[in-house]
């Protein structure tokens, strides 16, 4: 069976709202 | 009487087919899979609620800081993981004919950051139960694996970050594994 190199995805961040930040 | 005759679910309209006596009702509909989910993207204030299969069109269209990537096996690259503040890194993983939403959430608490990374399948609790995924973190000297069941639409995946139900470092073994500044975690699903 041959091994597929897994690809490699590049994520960005984004930021956590503000206003949910009091939920955490 | 109510005990003789069976209900329908409140979500026939929407295609639940269930027909259910009034003591299982209540259960049935805060999992069904026809009920309206609210938008599964973290970190966001969005208001959108839609039924489950219409949440990754709505995350692809109105969420476009998300990647998608087709394959079990991916490599899962977050940029700039030390920057200060609270943020999170979201891909979308195709395969089985599933969607998966993969996500990293930093916390960052006057300087102390953690790391929490889980899998959620955009599908109902019963879907989830047949795969299994396995994220990996890898330096020449050591590993970190974590493998668990994906969490469900239902589910969410805040309470896996709260219930720690997920794969949990510090900002020292980020170190470990991260190269300038960047994170490499490996996900991997598979059915059981």
């Amino acid at each position: 069976r041959t091994y597929r190199i897994p690809k490699e995805v590049r994520v960005e961040p984004h930021k956590f709202a503000a206003e949910l930040i009091h939920r955490l | 009487l109510a005990n003789l005759v069976q209900f329908p679910c409140k979500y026939a309209l929407w295609g639940c087919e269930r027909i259910l006596a009034h003591t299982e009702k209540a259960d049935h509909q805060v999992n069904c899979e026809f009920r309206l989910y609210s938008c599964p993207f973290p970190g966001v204030s969005c208001n959108w609620m839609g039924l489950m299969n219409a949440a990754v069109p709505h995350l692809i269209d109105q969420h476009r800081i998300i990647t998608t990537q087709q394959g079990e096996d991916t490599v899962f690259f977050a940029s700039d993981i030390f920057r200060p503040g609270i943020f999170d890194w979201v891909m979308i993983q195709c395969c089985f004919g599933f969607n998966f939403m993969v996500v990293l959430h930093k916390r960052d608490r006057y300087g102390d950051q953690k790391f929490f990374a889980v899998v959620q399948l955009i599908g109902t609790h019963q879907q989830a139960q047949n795969f299994v995924y396995k994220l990996e973190l890898h330096c020449p000297r050591q590993s970190l694996t974590w493998k668990a069941i994906p969490r469900s639409l239902q589910e969410g995946i805040k309470t896996a970050i709260l219930g720690r139900e997920c794969l949990m470092f510090n900002n020292s073994v980020a170190k470990l594994f991260a190269k300038n500044g960047n994170l490499s975690m490996n996900v991997k699903i598979s059915r059981c």
